[in-house]
C-alpha cells in the first residue's frame, strides 16, 4: 500500500 | 554548570516513553531557552522534535550551551528508579562526560541520585521548512490512539483524508477494509474533547501504521493531539505538554507505487 518516502526528501541538513 | 529541576519526574518519564520506540539514543541540547531534542529514527522516515521551555522548570540554570548525548534505554533505567510523585533535578558540569539525576520524594524522606555516562553523538540537525498546511485537525489524543490501534489490525497503512465535513481514516488489507469518520464537533465548551478542523483545501495522504502507533505513545502527555497535513509534505503530529513545551513528530508520507 504505497512506497515509504524518506524524510530526507523533504528536510535538508542545516 | 547545568541544573534543571522538574516538579514531576513522571512527566519526563512520559516524554521518554514517547520517544524511546523511535530512537535508541539522542542528544539533548540545553540552552537558556530550555532543553531541545531533534532526531530522526534509523530509517530516516520520522523525526522527533522535543521542546521543554526553561520556565516550565522549578529551577533552571544553564551557564553555557551544552549537548548531552544519551542512550535512551539507559535513561529509561534511571527513570524507572523514580517514584511517581518525585521531583527530578538534572545536573551536569560544563565539560562533563556524565550527567546526574537526583530524585526527591515530596517530603524529602527519600533522596536518590544516579550518575549516567554521556555519549558523543554525531547528530545532524535538519532544517524544517515553514509550511502553510491545507488541513489542521485537533482531536482527543485518546481517540487518535484508538483509531490508529484499531485500523492497524487490518493493514500496514492508514489514509488520512480531510474535507470540511470531517476527517476520515481508512485502511485496507488481506481480510478487508476499515474506515473511521470523525465529524467536526459543535460543542466547543470542552476543547480537549472536541474535533476541530481548520481546512484550507481537502487533502488525502497515506502513512505507515507502525510509525503512527509509535507516536501515540505520547498520549499520556496531553488530552489533545494536532495533526497538520499538506500534499507532498510530512505529517506533523503534535502533543502539547502542559506548562512545559511540546513534542512533535514528523512522518514522511507513502506514495503510489
Amino acid at each position: 500500500s504505497g512506497n515509504q518516502t524518506s524524510l530526507m526528501n523533504f528536510f535538508k541538513p542545516k | 554548570m547545568f541544573e534543571a529541576r522538574l516538579a514531576s519526574s513522571a512527566t519526563f518519564k512520559k516524554v521518554l516513553d514517547a520517544i524511546k520506540d523511535l530512537l535508541n539514543e539522542a542528544s539533548f541540547d540545553c540552552s537558556d531557552a530550555g532543553i531541545q531534542l531533534q532526531a530522526m529514527d534509523n530509517s530516516h522516515v520520522s523525526l522527533v522534535s522535543l521542546n521543554l521551555k526553561s520556565d516550565g522548570f522549578e529551577k533552571y540554570r544553564c551557564d553555557r550551551n551544552l549537548t548531552m548525548g544519551m542512550n535512551l534505554a539507559s535513561l529509561s533505567k534511571v527513570f524507572r528508579c523514580s517514584g511517581s510523585d518525585d521531583t527530578v533535578t538534572i545536573k551536569a558540569q560544563d565539560d562533563a562526560d556524565t550527567v546526574t539525576f537526583m530524585f526527591e520524594a515530596k517530603k524529602q524522606e527519600k533522596i536518590s541520585d544516579y550518575e549516567m555516562k554521556l555519549m558523543n553523538l554525531d547528530q545532524e540537525h535538519l532544517g524544517i521548512p515553514e509550511t502553510e498546511f491545507s488541513c489542521i485537525i485537533k482531536l482527543p489524543s485518546g481517540e487518535f490512539a484508538r483509531i490508529v490501534r484499531d485500523l492497524s489490525q487490518f493493514g500496514e497503512s492508514i489514509v488520512i483524508s480531510c474535507t470540511k465535513e470531517g476527517v476520515k481514516f481508512s485502511t485496507q488489507g488481506d481480510i478487508g477494509t476499515g474506515n473511521v469518520k470523525l465529524a467536526q464537533t459543535n460543542n466547543f465548551d470542552k476543547e480537549d474533547q472536541s474535533v476541530i478542523i481548520d481546512m484550507q483545501e481537502p487533502v488525502s495522504l497515506t502513512f505507515s501504521c507502525e510509525y503512527l502507533n509509535s507516536f501515540t505513545k505520547a498520549t499520556p502527555l496531553s488530552n489533545q493531539v494536532t495533526l497538520s497535513l499538506c500534499d507532498n509534505v510530512p505529517l506533523v503530529v503534535e502533543y502539547q505538554i502542559p506548562d512545559l513545551g511540546h513534542l512533535k513528530y514528523y512522518l514522511a508520507p507513502k506514495i503510489e507505487e
